[in-house]
C-alpha cells in the first residue's frame, strides 16, 4: 500500500528447496493505525511455472483459507460474483518471467492482517544452472524484511551464487550465503534504516529480483535417483559427454511483419548462431515469406569458408511478403531427408529445425490444425521441431504444440532491445546435443505412474528428471539403465538404486521432507499430461484431463484445469466476495502482455492497461 | 463515437463522446510538420431506434501522409491506397498484405488493417460488421493510435491533441446518478469539469465483445477537455 497509515511490519519470503523441489511460503503482515478502515493490498509475483498450492488470510484473529476447486465449478461461482457487480480474477500475467496474484481487503481501523501465499515448482536446469527468482517490491520500509532460502541437494552443491538486482554495494555484505556440501542456506535481512534510499526518507531502495543460482555435483554417470516415503526420483546428466554432431535447418520468417527491429535483431542473431555452429555440424537456411528460397539446397558442412558464405547470406535476408509456414516446414524437412537418404551426415547425428516466426500463417496453408499434421507426418519422428515465436501478435499456442508433437519446443521471443540475446540464448539451450534416443529404464514390477522416460535428446547444461511410484517397498532389486546414443557408440549404464536416509543425510534438520518426492512426481506428471492434453489424440487429450485435474485436486495445485477460491470477509458495504486464482494459459498470459502491467481499477471489471499511450475512437 | 484516451503513466483513462448529424467529418489527427492528416466522417443508423437515440459512427476514413505521397480511403466497404499516381484496392473480405518502400498494410479479413506509415504513425482500422438484416445498424469503423511518438510536438486533432499526454488531476469523488458510476472534478486545462466514472470499450483484441476500459467520462461533448468545442474540428471533404 502506498497509504502510510497502514504499515506493513513484515514480508518474509521463505523458500525451502529439496532436490530442485521448490516450495516457497510469502508471508506480509500489516497494520492499519488510522481510525477508518483502510484497503490494504498483497501482491506478489510467482514464476509462471510455479502452482499456487495455497493461500490464506488472516483478519482480526479469524484466517480465511483458499480452497482449489474444479475450474468450471469455480467459474460458475466466479460468474455469479461478477454478475453481481464484484471483482474476481487474482492472477494476472506480469512480464517475462512471473505472473502477478493481487488480493485487496478492507481492514478495520486497528487491525492487523496476514497473508500467506504458498507456490511450488520443479527447478528446470538451463544451461548449467538452476534459478530461484523472487521479485520483492514492499512499497514501503518494512520493519521486518527477510529472504531465506534452504537448499538441500543430496549430490552436493557445486557452486551457488545469490544476488539482487536493487542490491547496492552497501547492501551486497547482507546477502548471506552458507554452503556446505549437501545443503546452503541464504538469507537476506536488511533493517528498516539499511532499506532506506537515502539518510531520514522513507523510499525504500527494496524493488527488484532476488536471484539464486546453483548447480549439484555430477558425478555418476547413472545420475542421481532419491527414493523417498514410496516415490523415486531419477535426474540424469552424466558429466563429461562429448557432444553429438547436429543436422540443423534454420526456418527464417521474412514475411511483411518482420520488418523493422525484428528483421535486424533476426539477422544480428543469425550471425552470432552461424558463428557458435561445430565445425562438425551440418545445417541449412530456409527464409520465406509466401515465397520460400534457401541459401543451398541440402545441407551444408560447418566449415568456416560455408559459415562465412551463409554469414554473407543471412545479411541479405529483406521482409517482404505473407506469410507460408507450412510451405517453408516442408522445404526444411525436404532438405533434410534428402540429407539422410545420401548419408552425408553422421549417422549418429541429431536432426533438428529451428523455425523462427512471428506470426500467423496466411499463405499456402493456413489452418494451423492442417500444418500440424502437415509437419507431424513428414518429420514422422526422425527430427525435432524448436520454434521460437517472435513478438506478441504470434500464434504461441500453435508453435507450442506443434514442437511438442515433434519432441522439441517452443520458446517465445519478446520484442525489446534485447531480443538478439534472448535468440542466442535459446539456440545456446539446445546448440549442444550431448545424447539422442534416451530411454531410462526401471523394474516393471516395482515401478508404476511413472513419468515421460524416453527422451529424443539430452542438451548440455539441462537435465532429464523421471520421476514414479513404487509398488513395493522391498528395493534389493531396484536397477535402473539408460540407454542412448552417443556420438560415436551407444551410451549403456546400469546401476542399482538405493533409498536414501534424509534424517541420516541433514541430521539437524526436522523430518520436513516427507513428501517432496511425492509432490514432485505430481507435479511433473500433471505438467506432462497438461502437454498431453494439448498434443494427444482425441482419446489421449480426455484421459490425460481427466488425470490432471484428479491429480491437481488432490495435490491442491492450481494448475490450468483448477482455480483456488478464496473468499474474502463481509464487511459493513460489501456481500460476501468469492475470489478467484487461475493459472493462467499462454494464450491468456499473450493477451494480457499485449495489455500491460496490472492497475488496480476504483470501479468496475478489472482492465490491464497498456503499458504505451492509446488513443481511439469506436463504436460501443 | 467514443474516444479514448488511455494514459498509462497516470494509470487512468478519459473518455468523451462527440454527437453531431451523421455525415459529418471531423478531423482526428493533423500534424502539419510530419505532413499528416486523418480524417473521419460519421454515419448514423439506418433508421433511428424506437428508443429515440440517434447513434453515429465513423463509417469513412480519410489518411494523408503528404511527405510519402500516400493517400488512403478506408470505408466498411473496402479500402483504397494511392501512392504517387497508383492507386490500389483491397477488400474487407479478403486478408491481405501490401508492402512499400514507406508503407505497410495488413488486412485481417473482415477484422482489422493495420497501417504503418514508415517512421512516422502506425494505427488499426477496426471494421465492426453487424448483421445485414439488422434493423437499425449497420457496419461501423473504429480507429486505434499504436504509435505516435514520431509526430511532432504541434500535431492536433480530436485524438491528436492528446498524443503528447494531458495533465489532470480527479477530486472530490461521489455519488452520482447511477450508483456505479461515482460522479468527480476534474481539474484539466485550467478548467474544472464535472466527469462521472464509467467504462468504454476497447475492440482491439476482441472485436466482438470487447474490453472494458474504466475512464473519467468528459460530458458535453467533450467541452473543456479538447481545444475548443467539436465543431472546430469539422472540415469539408475527407482529404
Amino acid at each position: 500500500t502506498d497509504n502510510m497509515e497502514v504499515e506493513v511490519y513484515s514480508v518474509k519470503v521463505a523458500c525451502k528447496v529439496a532436490s530442485r523441489f521448490a516450495h516457497t511460503v510469502i508471508t506480509s503482515s500489516a497494520l492499519n493505525k488510522a481510525n477508518s478502515s483502510q484497503e490494504v493490498f498483497f501482491e506478489v509475483d510467482l514464476p509462471k511455472t510455479a502452482f499456487i498450492t495455497n493461500f490464506s488470510m488472516e483478519i482480526q484473529g479469524q484466517t480465511y483459507t483458499g480452497e482449489v476447486k474444479e475450474k468450471e465449478k469455480a467459474k460458475k461461482q466466479y460468474e455469479k460474483a461478477v454478475s453481481t457487480g464484484q471483482t474476481a480474477g487474482l492472477v494476472k500475467a506480469s512480464g517475462r518471467k512471473m505472473e502477478k496474484f493481487s488480493v485487496s481487503v478492507n481492514i478495520a481501523a486497528n487491525s492487523n492482517v496476514t497473508f500467506i501465499l504458498t507456490y511450488e515448482e520443479l527447478l528446470q536446469r538451463k544451461l548449467g544452472q538452476y534459478e530461484i527468482m523472487t521479485r520483492v517490491k514492499p512499497k514501503q520500509l518494512v520493519q521486518h524484511f527477510e529472504i531465506v532460502a534452504d537448499i538441500y541437494e543430496p549430490q552436493g552443491i557445486a557452486f551457488l551464487d545469490a544476488y539482487g538486482t536493487f542490491i547496492s554495494n552497501e547492501l551486497l555484505p547482507l546477502v548471506e550465503k552458507t554452503v556446505t556440501d549437501k545443503k546452503a542456506h541464504i538469507s537476506f535481512c536488511p533493517t528498516m534504516d539499511q532499506q532506506r534510499k537515502c539518510p531520514g526518507c522513507d523510499g525504500t531502495l527494496i524493488d527488484g529480483d532476488f536471484l539464486i543460482k546453483y548447480d549439484v555435483n555430477r558425478a555418476e554417470a547413472l545420475g542421481d535417483i532419491q527414493i523417498v516415503n514410496g516415490y523415486f526420483v531419477h535426474f540424469f546428466a552424466p558429466p563429461d559427454l562429448p557432444r553429438v554432431p547436429k543436422n540443423v535447418v534454420f526456418v527464417i520468417d521474412r514475411s511483411g511483419s518482420m520488418s523493422g527491429n525484428k528483421m535486424h535483431q533476426t539477422r544480428e542473431a543469425m550471425l552470432t548462431i552461424l558463428n557458435d555452429l561445430h565445425e562438425d555440424d551440418y545445417f541449412g537456411i530456409v527464409t520465406f515469406d509466401h515465397v520460400i528460397s534457401t541459401w543451398k539446397e541440402s545441407l551444408t558442412k560447418a566449415t568456416t569458408e560455408n559459415v562465412s558464405e551463409a554469414k554473407g547470406f543471412v545479411q541479405t535476408i529483406q521482409d517482404n511478403g505473407y506469410t507460408d509456414i507450412n510451405g517453408a516446414l516442408m522445404k526444411a524437412v525436404d532438405i533434410m531427408m534428402k540429407d539422410k537418404q545420401a548419408k552425408k551426415s553422421t549417422e549418429r547425428s541429431v536432426s533438428m529445425i529451428i523455425l523462427l516466426t512471428d506470426g500467423m500463417p496466411n499463405s499456402g496453408v493456413s489452418s494451423t490444425p492442417q500444418i500440424q499434421k502437415n509437419v507431424r507426418d513428414a518429420m514422422g519422428g526422425n527430427m525435432s521441431l524448436f520454434c521460437l515465436g517472435f513478438g506478441n501478435d504470434v500464434d504461441y499456442s500453435f508453435l507450442d504444440v506443434m514442437s511438442r508433437q515433434n519432441q522439441g519446443l517452443a520458446r517465445r521471443i519478446y520484442e525489446g532491445s534485447d531480443a538478439t540475446v534472448q535468440l542466442q540464448g535459446f539456440y545456446k539451450e539446445v546448440a549442444s546435443p550431448l545424447l539422442s534416443e534416451v530411454d531410462l529404464h526401471y523394474p516393471d514390477n516395482l515401478v508404476n505412474s511413472l513419468t515421460t522416460s524416453h527422451y529424443k535428446q539430452l542438451f548440455n547444461g539441462s537435465e532429464i528428471v523421471v520421476a514414479g511410484r513404487l509398488t513395493d517397498n522391498s528395493l534389493d532389486n531396484f536397477l535402473v539403465e539408460v540407454f542412448a546414443k552417443g556420438p560415436e557408440e551407444d551410451f549403456i549404464v546400469k546401476g542399482q538404486a538405493s533409498a536414501q536416509e534424509w534424517d541420516i543425510l541433514y541430521p539437524e534438520q526436522e523430518y520436513i521432507f516427507g513428501d517432496f518426492t511425492e509432490r514432485l512426481w505430481a507435479y511433473l506428471t500433471i505438467q506432462q499430461l497438461l502437454s498431453m492434453k494439448e498434443t494427444g489424440t482425441a482419446e489421449e487429450k480426455g484421459n490425460a484431463t481427466a488425470q490432471a485435474l484428479e491429480m491437481s485436486l488432490q495435490y491442491s495445485f492450481v494448475t490450468p484445469l483448477t482455480s483456488m477460491v478464496v473468499t474474502k470477509p463481509e464487511t459493513d458495504e460489501e456481500q460476501e466476495e468469492p475470489l478467484i486464482a487461475d493459472k493462467l494459459t499462454e494464450d491468456e498470459r499473450q493477451k494480457a502482455q499485449r495489455l500491460g502491467p496490472v492497475v488496480p481499477q476504483m470501479v468496475g471489471n478489472s482492465y490491464m492497461m497498456p503499458s504505451s499511450p492509446t488513443y481511439f475512437v469506436d463504436g460501443d | 463515437p467514443h474516444f479514448m484516451i488511455e494514459l498509462p503513466e497516470q494509470e487512468d483513462a478519459l473518455c468523451f463522446n462527440i454527437d453531431d448529424r451523421p455525415g459529418t467529418i471531423f478531423n482526428l489527427v493533423r500534424d502539419q510538420l510530419a505532413g499528416i492528416l486523418v480524417n473521419g466522417q460519421t454515419i448514423g443508423d439506418k433508421k433511428v431506434a424506437p428508443d429515440g437515440k440517434v447513434n453515429t459512427y465513423f463509417g469513412r476514413f480519410g489518411i494523408v501522409h503528404q511527405g510519402l505521397g500516400v493517400r488512403l480511403e478506408v470505408t466498411t466497404h473496402d479500402i483504397t491506397v494511392s501512392q504517387d499516381g497508383k492507386q490500389a484496392k483491397l477488400l474487407w473480405s479478403d486478408t491481405a498484405s501490401l508492402k512499400g518502400a514507406n508503407l505497410d498494410l495488413q488486412v485481417t479479413k473482415d477484422r482489422s488493417l493495420t497501417v504503418t506509415l514508415r517512421d512516422s504513425v502506425r494505427f488499426v482500422v477496426i471494421l465492426h460488421k453487424v448483421w445485414k438484416q439488422h434493423p437499425y445498424h449497420q457496419d461501423y469503423l473504429g480507429f486505434y493510435t499504436l504509435d505516435s511518438h514520431l509526430l511532432s510536438p504541434s500535431v492536433h486533432g480530436l485524438l491528436g491533441q492528446f498524443y503528447h499526454g494531458v495533465q489532470f488531476e480527479v477530486r472530490d469523488m461521489r455519488p452520482g446518478e447511477d450508483p456505479e458510476k461515482p460522479d468527480a472534478t476534474m481539474l484539466v486545462k485550467g478548467q474544472e469539469l464535472t466527469v462521472t466514472r464509467g467504462w468504454q470499450r476497447d475492440f482491439r483484441w476482441d472485436v466482438k465483445n470487447g474490453e472494458n476500459v474504466p475512464c473519467w467520462f468528459i460530458h458535453s461533448n467533450g467541452n473543456g477537455l479538447i481545444d475548443g468545442n467539436h465543431t472546430d474540428y469539422i472540415m469539408s471533404g475527407l482529404f
